[in-house]
């Protein structure tokens, strides 16, 4: 199983669509300070259904959508897809390639996609049961969590251990 | 749950100890359940040694150490449950030189199992990734992407 | 004490707008006293805006941006009233290369009035220091230094 | 006023008796990961009379005393001194150059000194004050210091702003 392609508009500094494509294997993204490496990052916890806007760096899950620059207007949504292919039928579903797709309009409507069709949070958190993917996982290291693993307070390891048990 | 728990922790805990003296040669890395009824709710210590000094606490480690230690943590747990895929967020950030050809080394290793993507500003980590993308900002505060691919 | 509190909170002002601005080519940054009766309990709020952007929340910014916020925010305090030297230790570890070129050009600018030492793992921190020193463990766990003195 | 020496012994790897010369201007000190140089930071804030042994990545103050390794035993006393140009008078002293020094044995006794003659602690902090140095200070930066100078919680830049002024 691999992730195979991101699409990202209108979430954070993306206000322009954009497509990553990756091959299983080593991928790396780099760049300059504040360009939107970390955006990307966020992009995907996002779309595997992150509800802790802390862990988007924010205090109103609003402020993910792309909020303007002196010349262009913010917009009014923020969409990222995510194409996963299944190749080891990890996935719970009978589908090959499967889009993930999450949407978040400013009124505070949000939707959430499979394949185009429309679901709720709890189908897209219930596909990836068991897979070690998911938001509350280990797929998505950065240095923070390098303290709270190797921190007095021993209930972030305990977590990840039973991720994968 | 608690018989698998267990299970799953001790093939944790062999991973650990191979990986950890991956990253560090003279070292030696465990990690053990703290002691208490029940396993599912005792701790998980980690005890490491790094080049001859004898049992030491975590705090007192580098910062790289640290950082070492923790990534020892995480690719043990791959090793016993895959992740799909992987994001790295600049955990490059505090490794000397040495360490980031092993990080890189043991990523290429993994990457048969887990699909990795990695943030760096680390020329010795873009080279070991076989697809790159750059992100820039020609408009102001919009993001554009630079695909820089290999492969 | 509260009105030489507020002539310093002013002077670290003036030289936050500056040192900012010299970090962010196209951004503005200030410092201000929260609304309170007493300046000397109000809080201070620090206000940015990088490239184009409108005011932005603090925690929006990305890791580099966010170092280069606080070292402006300390520089600034040091223009006012020197720290006599001042240690770094890896602070440049965020930044990418054109970033590490503005903070090495304000520690060289800063350094007729304060004496900076650097931790670093980047080659061009090191160009630009004038004395280097290399610290090793040859003696498993027993540190060592090399003199690598430039003047 | 410029720090123009140091002298580390029995605190902690730097089992062997260590000198750093520094001149005034910009200094780097470099090497891989775990052989010593936040330990030399941390030698820097203990003996400008840091006492908060997290500051010092330690819980009990004893564990900055070398601890030994397979080949060599641990040490009874730690003792850092550092030698200070007062070049512009900035410290309380006439003298022109102020070696101070700090010593810790196992026993948990401590010794402080300012140009070799016994002084209390509370001596070290007082021919710093106003200099902005002093372990509470803003002298000894690191990445940690970065999220909380920018934190939510605005009590850290209070303290920065307050030994300044
Ligand atoms: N909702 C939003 N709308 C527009 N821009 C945003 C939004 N949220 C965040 N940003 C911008 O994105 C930028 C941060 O991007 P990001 O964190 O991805 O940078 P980065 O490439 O990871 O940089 P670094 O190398 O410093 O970590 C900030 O300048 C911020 O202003
Ligand atoms: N009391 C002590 N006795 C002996 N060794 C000690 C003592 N306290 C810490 N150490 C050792 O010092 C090492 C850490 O050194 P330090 O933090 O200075 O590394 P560093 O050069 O800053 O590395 P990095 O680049 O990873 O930040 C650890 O390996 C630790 O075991
Ligand atoms: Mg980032
Ligand atoms: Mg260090």
């Amino acid at each position: 199983m691999y992730l195979s392609k991101i699409k990202i508009i209108g979430f954070k500094s993306f206000a322009n669509k954009t497509e990553l494509k990756f091959n299983p294997g080593l991928s790396c993204i780099i760049g300059p300070n504040g360009s939107g490496k970390s955006n990307i990052v966020d992009a995907i916890r996002w779309v595997l259904g992150e509800q802790r806007t802390t862990a988007l760096r924010s205090d109103k899950m609003e402020n993910v959508i792309f909020n303007g620059t002196r010349s262009r207007k913010p917009m009014g949504m923020a969409e990222v897809s995510m194409t996963i292919e299944n190749t080891k039928d990890i996935l719970k579903t009978e589908y090959r390639q499967v889009v993930i797709t999450r949407r978040l309009y400013r009124s505070g409507e949000s939707q959430y996609l499979i394949n185009n069709v429309p679901v709720r949070l709890k189908d897209i958190i219930d596909i990836f049961m068991d897979t070690g993917l998911g938001s509350n996982s280990y797929s998505v290291i950065e240095l923070k969590m390098v303290e709270s693993i190797l921190s007095e307070n021993k209930a972030e390891r305990r977590l990840l251990l039973e991720e994968a048990a | 749950a608690r018989s698998q728990f267990l299970e799953t922790f001790n093939a944790i805990k062999v991973n650990f100890e191979k990986v950890f003296k991956s990253f560090f040669e003279n070292g030696e890395g465990t990690i053990s359940l703290s002691e208490h009824e029940d396993p599912l709710e005792a701790d998980i210590d980690i005890h490491v040694r790094t080049k001859g000094k004898r049992l030491q606490t975590l705090s007192l480690l580098s910062g790289g150490e640290k950082t070492l230690t923790a990534i020892s943590l995480l690719f043990s747990i791959y090793l016993v449950k895959p992740s799909p895929f992987c994001i790295l967020d600049e955990v490059d950030a505090p490794l000397d030189d040495i360490n980031i050809g092993r990080f890189t080394q043991a990523l290429k290793e993994f990457s048969n199992n887990t699909q990795f993507i990695t943030v760096t500003h680390n020329k010795r980590t873009m080279e070991a990734a076989s697809t790159m993308y750059g992100v820039t900002m020609e408009e102001e505060g919009v993001s554009k992407l630079v695909s820089v691919k290999f492969s």
